[in-house]
């Protein structure tokens, strides 16, 4: 895709805030 | 030993019966038993007082206690229900449910929507947006103009904002959810089904403490 038809939330969901599963990780 | 476990238990601040946690949440006894064991872990890391500061959230998720994050302060704050700056193991485990596999799907978008309304308006507001892809482009190697940016952002929201008033609300979010599945990808972990694996002592130690 090219940046301007990307989708604003798609990409802010790939903040690493956002990915909890690193609590899991020992 | 038992006994000092469980007076241990008692004294902690939040802490909430497993079986009542586990009725109310997607999690099982046992699975709540096994999330007081990474509970403790995380509570533990900077100040052992049983509760979650947001420097022990920020060193869980990133392995740095100074890393702040717009997104991570914003899960910290909705983990965070009673507002008093620290996520107690009620909070913690409820919060978590959203999360787990089989929790309802309207659970997770609620919670997603929450999430990015940063002003807590009941809308996600243009500005907000815009706040939240500069803070993922921050955090990432993605390097975009102001003027795409925009662009991004205003695509969006022609998408998502279909009563056009500017603001999306839940209701349009619900609906651009539906479209866009894959938006709330990050609303499901699947380490939670597997949760008593990977954290199983607290079982060993409720036995102790039975026999007691």
């Amino acid at each position: 895709a090219t940046p301007v038809t990307m989708n604003a939330f798609e990409l802010i969901s790939k903040s690493q805030g956002l990915n909890l599963s690193s609590l899991f990780e020992k | 030993m038992g006994c000092f476990h469980s007076k241990h238990l008692r004294q902690i601040p939040g802490y909430e019966d497993p079986t009542i946690l586990a009725s109310e949440t997607p999690f099982t006894v046992s699975e709540v038993e096994a999330l007081y064991e990474l509970f403790k872990k995380i509570s533990s890391s900077i100040i052992d007082d049983g509760l979650i500061h947001k420097e022990e959230f920020q060193l869980a998720l990133f392995r740095n206690r100074n890393r702040r994050n717009l997104f991570a302060d914003r899960i910290f704050d909705l983990f965070d229900y009673k507002r008093n700056g620290v996520i107690e193991f009620g909070e913690f485990v409820r919060s978590l449910g959203v999360f787990h596999p089989n929790a309802p799907t309207a659970d997770k978008v609620t919670f997603a929507f929450r999430l990015y309304d940063l002003r807590h308006t009941g809308y996600i507001e243009r500005e907000e947006l815009y706040e939240m892809v500069l803070a993922l482009l921050n955090e990432s190697d993605l390097a975009l103009s102001d003027d795409v940016v925009e662009m991004i952002v205003d695509k969006t929201f022609s998408d998502a904002d279909t009563k056009g008033d500017g603001r999306i609300d839940l209701d349009e979010w619900k609906e651009f959810v539906s479209k866009n599945p894959s938006l709330i990808k990050n609303m499901t972990l699947p380490y939670l089904k597997d949760i008593t694996l990977a954290f199983p002592s607290f079982v060993l130690n409720t036995e102790v403490e039975d026999s007691d």
